[in-house]
């Protein structure tokens, strides 16, 4: 996957942390101190669909060429998640019971074109 | 969508920055919440002392290593990711309610979020004896459960425990919490009695890292499927 940059216009991982002194909440969220809510942006034209960051092989060379020049007769692909992790999380509930969980999926690893 | 642009996806104009990164925390608030089944950020809390906190992890991480070591593969480590099933562990420590001179009642309390969505893994009662005395002495630990046609308590299940040197004690309260689960009051209650020369078989002080707690597994319950004929 890519992680975008300032001038980044393909499909990449945008950072972006919650940081829960930030929003009030780090008095019932005991661990961690944020939330590392990434996600995908950026443009996935034809010839890059269904690559998950840079194209690393011949054969992918080629399809994207085949994909460029039918381009005209199609749409773009999707720019999502293609790796996750759980959110782990020690919480105080409102009887002041201390819950752990690990919420699946929630932080994004990487992202690529559908 | 690039600035001064519009979302090619729902057509909405692309927001200034501070608007946009006000959306995203709101998005944030409402996946973490939805996430864990609450309505709404929990009201301020009223932490247990330092020392009773960390007293409970460590004997929590005790009994789970003991736990995997004595049955590997047995236990679903809560804590492995990739289980697909979101697993919770819940800690609660005891709120003291009635008592006499050697006999005392605990109360656990349990979220509907958690008992509305969860089944129970394991649930187990941690009590600590200090310094019993001489030779075996008897304790008796009764689960009660709020009796359907009276205001009282009934007997769910009493064990008597012969004490003799002081330490943890763990019992198993999978079946009361389980049973609990299903109510309306989400309360689990433990009478405790002690000869009477112990005096009362609570730390005399609410901080004491010896306080009486229970620790719940729980696994959200495995979705309904439908199945297309």
């Amino acid at each position: 996957g890519v992680d975008c940059s300032a001038d980044s216009r393909m499909c990449c991982r945008q950072e972006f942390f919650v940081d829960f002194k930030e929003i009030g909440w780090e008095d019932w969220i005991i661990q961690p101190e944020g939330y590392h809510m990434n996600y995908c942006a950026g443009l996935c034209p034809l010839h890059m669909a269904g690559v998950p960051g840079l194209a690393a092989s011949f054969h992918t060379a080629v399809l994207n060429r085949i994909k460029a020049a039918s381009a005209a007769a199609a749409v773009d692909s999707c720019c999502v998640p293609t790796q996750r992790r759980p959110l782990s999380l020690l919480y105080y509930d409102r009887d002041s019971n201390i819950v752990k969980t690990d919420i699946p999926d929630m932080i994004v690893d990487s992202c690529g074109c559908t | 969508a690039a600035k001064g642009a519009w979302c090619p996806a729902c057509g909405v104009a692309a927001l200034a920055p501070g608007s946009q990164r006000d959306a995203l925390l709101a998005l944030a608030k409402q996946s973490i919440l939805a996430k864990l089944r609450l309505p709404a950020r929990p009201s301020v809390p009223h932490p247990p002392s330092r020392g009773a906190l960390l007293t409970a992890l460590r004997r929590m991480r005790a009994q789970r290593s003991d736990t995997a070591a004595a049955t590997p593969g047995m236990l679903r480590d809560p804590a492995q990711p990739g289980m697909g099933l979101q697993q919770y562990e819940i800690l609660s420590f005891a709120e003291s309610g009635s008592s006499a001179s050697h006999r005392v009642h605990l109360h656990f309390r349990f979220s509907q979020e958690v008992a509305g969505s969860t089944e129970i893994l394991q649930a187990t009662l941690y009590l600590f004896w200090a310094a019993p005395g001489p030779g075996a002495q008897p304790v008796t630990v009764r689960l009660l459960q709020p009796d359907p046609a009276g205001a009282n308590m009934t007997v769910a299940s009493e064990t008597r425990l012969e004490v003799q040197r002081s330490g943890w004690t763990t019992l198993d309260v999978g079946a009361a919490v389980r049973s609990l689960f299903g109510q309306e009051t989400l309360r689990l209650t433990v009478e405790l009695e002690v000869p009477e020369d112990w005096g009362s078989p609570l730390p005399t002080d609410h901080s004491d890292s010896h306080w009486p707690f229970v620790v719940v597994q729980a696994q959200a319950r495995t979705p309904h499927r439908v199945h297309r004929r």
